[in-house]
């Protein structure tokens, strides 16, 4: 994946970090200190379909020849997350109770095109 | 999309940077909410104190780091009681819950920590009653007693699950452990509410699924 620059405009991953004192939220979260609710923009013309995801090979580039051929009559893919990882929780509860929790595929790690 | 231009997939226009970044911050709020199944952000009334905070910590990472009879789970509960009335000899434990939480957790495991600071000669015994509100009245009954013999000073463990699953069958839930002691051995809490030897209950639990029909 690539991680979005000041100029990007291909598909990237866009950092973003929510401070959860910025929000006040810090006196029921414990921990961490907040969440990295990075985001997937940027363009994904034909002849980045797939990618990542299909291996450098003579078969990608034959498939890259087409795209780019049919690129008039073709629709963009996405950009969309390729990895994510959980967030990890600690926070009070209203009865002052602490509750540890994943939450599954918060984080996005890395983007790339459908 | 560039400034002044629109989103290629969306068609919204591109919004200004401050706008943008609440957008954002409102939407990690959502999340985060929808995710931990919250209406809204909890107001914290009366945080533990810290050293009874950490020692709670230390012993659900020691409880997972040996792994052993603990079943992994997505979910850990760290419970500390309030003191209730208590004689020279005995004292009562209030654990309370929300109804959200008895009704979005299944519990796996629970088991009650407790520290004895009394000098132990040989094995003494102590009681230990899990109470509840006695639906007829004001009193309390008794729903189980155990017995536990204690060797000495240090920290002892009770499993509790099935105390702590009835009572998240309860309307309300809210249990009260009664400790009873040797008349010799004086109090059997620390005096100091914020001492790093306070009484908690770490249980394991996960998000109780609901119901679903599996249409084939």
């Amino acid at each position: 994946g690539v991680d979005c620059g000041a100029d990007s405009r291909m598909c990237c991953r866009q950092e973003f970090f929510v401070d959860f004192k910025e929000i006040g939220w810090e006196d029921w979260i414990i921990q961490p200190e907040g969440y990295h609710m990075n985001f997937c923009a940027g363009l994904c013309p034909l002849h980045m379909a797939g990618i990542p995801g299909l291996a450098a090979s003579f078969h990608t580039a034959v498939l890259n020849r087409i795209k780019a051929a049919s690129a008039a009559a073709a629709v963009d893919s996405c950009c969309v997350p390729t990895q994510r990882r959980p967030l990890s929780l600690l926070y009070y509860d209203r009865d002052s109770n602490i509750v540890k929790t994943d939450i599954p595929d918060m984080i996005v790690d890395s983007c790339g095109c459908t | 999309a560039a400034k002044g231009e629109w989103c290629p997939a969306c068609g919204v226009a591109t919004l200004a940077p401050g706008a943008q970044r609440d957008a954002l911050l409102a939407l990690a709020k959502q999340s985060i909410l929808a995710k931990l199944r919250l209406p809204g952000r909890p107001s914290v009334p009366q945080p533990p104190a810290r050293a009874a905070l950490l020692t709670a910590l230390r012993r659900v990472r020691e409880q997972r780091s040996d792994g052993g009879s603990v079943p992994s789970s997505p979910l850990t509960l760290l419970l500390l009681p309030s003191a209730g009335s208590s004689t020279s000899r005995s004292v009562h434990l209030h654990f309370r819950f929300s109804q959200e939480v008895a009704g979005s957790t299944e519990i796996q495991q629970a088991t009650l920590y407790l520290f004895w600071a009394a000098p132990g000669r040989g094995a003494q015994p102590v009681t230990v009653r899990f109470l509840q509100p006695d639906p007829a009245g004001p009193n309390v009954t008794v729903a189980s007693e155990t017995r536990l013999e204690v060797p000495g000073a240090g920290w002892t463990t009770l499993d509790v699950g099935a105390a702590v699953r009835s009572l998240f069958r309860q309307d309300t839930p809210r249990l009260t452990v009664e400790l009873e002691v040797p008349e010799d051995w004086g109090s059997p809490l620390p005096s100091d509410h914020g001492d790093a030897h306070w009484p908690f209950v770490v249980a394991q639990a996960r998000a109780r699924t609901p119901h679903r029909l599996h249409r084939r």
